[in-house]
């Protein structure tokens, strides 16, 4: 199985 | 005030066109370099990025800073008012509750008003460092319209690889498989047709097909779509409004759990 990340994984909030 | 007309108005019909099925609302940030809007899908697994640049308008004007929230379905009820030849110019007075978008027919002779209600969104901008990517492919749009499309029908997932010659999506399913390859071909003659592959690194990955497909609806926007990659890191898929800006989006890899 496979599982899909956030962004907020690899891009931060400002 | 913010005032900015738009020779081409149906650049602003695509781009919101391709965004309002994967993003449901959204604020439009407005300064005096340009017209941008950056938003995650529902579900943050996905990220839009707009860019319009101030001198790509006929006329542009922003006094100070604005970020106005509109809901993508009622801005494409409007746009969808506006027609393909229209220029379309769009205005808002600070602190104002609404943008007025005014529609003008090429001979001049039917202009049209409608105006939006603004809303207040709460959104969290996400800071996207530069990054230098494994592999960069810029490929004709219609080309990967086809392939994200004719591979969903058979998977749900696509594993991207590319090498110096060529760029391969291959997917399974329950009903089989399949692999389209596009070979670099920097045709000089055509070169609506090319494709073009600059490579530091071999990359592999797979992303939902799902996201692909909605991405692929902003390729009426562009002849080319440029895609980098590196591993483990979120793919750009790059649509380049010619002397306007660029429409990017962002899709995380898929990880084996």
């Amino acid at each position: 199985a496979s599982a899909q990340p956030r962004m907020l994984a690899f891009f931060k909030p400002l | 005030m913010f005032e900015a007309r738009l020779q081409q108005g149906a650049l602003l019909k695509k781009v919101v066109e391709a965004i309002k099925d994967l993003i449901e609302d959204a604020n439009f940030d407005c300064n005096n370099s340009g017209f941008s809007l950056q938003a995650m899908d529902s579900s943050h697994v996905s990220l839009v990025a707009l860019s319009l640049r101030a001198d790509g308008f006929e006329h542009y004007r922003c006094d100070r800073n604005v970020s106005m929230g509109m809901k993508l379905a009622n801005l494409s009820k409007i746009l969808k008012c506006a027609g393909n030849d229209d220029a379309i110019t769009m205005k808002s007075e600070d602190n104002g509750d609404t943008i007025t978008f005014m529609f003008e027919s090429q001979n001049q002779e039917r202009l049209s008003e409608f105006d939006l209600k603004l809303m207040d969104i709460d959104s969290e901008h996400l800071g996207i460092p530069e990054a230098e990517y494994d592999a960069t492919v810029k490929l004709p749009s219609s080309e990967f319209q086809r392939i994200v499309k004719d591979l969903a029908s058979i998977g749900d997932t696509v594993e991207i690889s590319v090498t110096k010659d060529a760029v391969k999506f291959g997917t399974n399913g329950d009903i089989g498989s399949a692999n389209v390859m596009c070979r670099q071909n920097k045709s000089v003659d055509k070169p609506e047709e090319s494709t073009e592959i600059d490579i530091t690194e071999p990359v592999a990955l797979t992303f939902a097909l799902r996201y692909l497909n909605s991405f692929a609806k902003a390729t009426p926007l562009s002849s080319h779509v440029v895609l980098k990659l590196s591993k483990d890191l979120p793919i750009v898929v790059e649509y380049h409004i010619e002397n306007v800006g660029r429409l990017s989006f962002f899709l995380a890899p898929k990880v084996e759990e």
